[in-house]
């Protein structure tokens, strides 16, 4: 564990604590995209199956917890919990993410798995854990959608995909630390690039957000 | 033991 990682998880247990609060003071959903975090919840329902074969440590697995609960705790308040259930709107979130991300992901990750550990090599829970690393790095793209649609973007949601993005970000600088100063570090590419394209989606909106935060304006989206 | 970039984070 090194700072850069446990700001970066703190950063993401904020966003999501931002939102949760966002949806209850606000008591409405508007500019918020189920769908980003109905895949964020397979990623973690992907990626964490590990908590049933490999135990790292009692933060890794009381994280990886909470990011499943908190997540599906998100999904279950705008689809379900009245009155915010009615105020989301399903025809501004309407990314096809089954055909542009889940299956595209899928068949990504099984490529690659299989050129990276042939049929002998093959094992589910190492191609679900791929798959998890691919779906993560666009799982923002709805939410980003919605915010264009809307264009003037609320203040906590701004905040709640700031922190989003921050995670991502101190996460390359987590990865830099541990390759200098870890010994038995192994560098895994496909965790790299993706991280990075993850971070290169919120520059547009780090920059706005930044250019809000220094007028102390409104924050509103370019059409 | 080896750890692997992403493998033991979150």
């Amino acid at each position: 564990m090194n700072i850069f990682r446990l700001a970066g998880d703190m950063s993401h247990v904020f966003s999501i604590l931002v939102l949760l609060l966002r949806l209850r003071v606000a008591k409405n959903a508007q500019g918020i995209s189920v769908r980003t975090h109905e895949l964020f919840l397979i990623v973690f329902l992907t990626r964490y199956l590990d908590l049933f074969t490999t135990f790292y440590s009692l933060y890794n697995s009381i994280m990886k917890i909470l990011y499943i609960v908190s997540t599906a705790s998100i999904i279950y308040t705008i689809k379900f919990q009245e009155p915010i259930k009615s105020t989301y709107d399903k025809s501004q979130d309407s990314f096809l993410y089954w055909q542009f991300a889940v299956a595209p992901c899928a068949v990504l990750a099984s490529v690659t798995h299989l050129i990276g550990s042939g049929i002998s090599g093959f094992s589910f829970i190492e191609l679900l854990w791929t798959f998890s690393i691919y779906l993560e790095s666009i799982a923002i793209l709805p939410q980003l959608i919605v915010l264009q649609r809307y264009r003037e973007v609320e203040n906590l949601t701004g905040n709640y995909i700031f922190f989003m993005g921050a995670y991502r970000f101190l996460y390359i600088l987590n990865w830099i630390y541990r390759a200098n100063f870890e010994a038995h570090y192994q560098h895994h590419w496909v965790v790299y690039i993706c991280g990075v394209l993850q971070t290169l989606l919120y520059v547009d909106f780090f920059y706005y957000y930044f250019k809000s935060k220094k007028s102390g304006g409104r924050f509103t989206l370019p059409t | 033991a080896k750890v692997t970039a992403g493998k033991d984070e979150l």
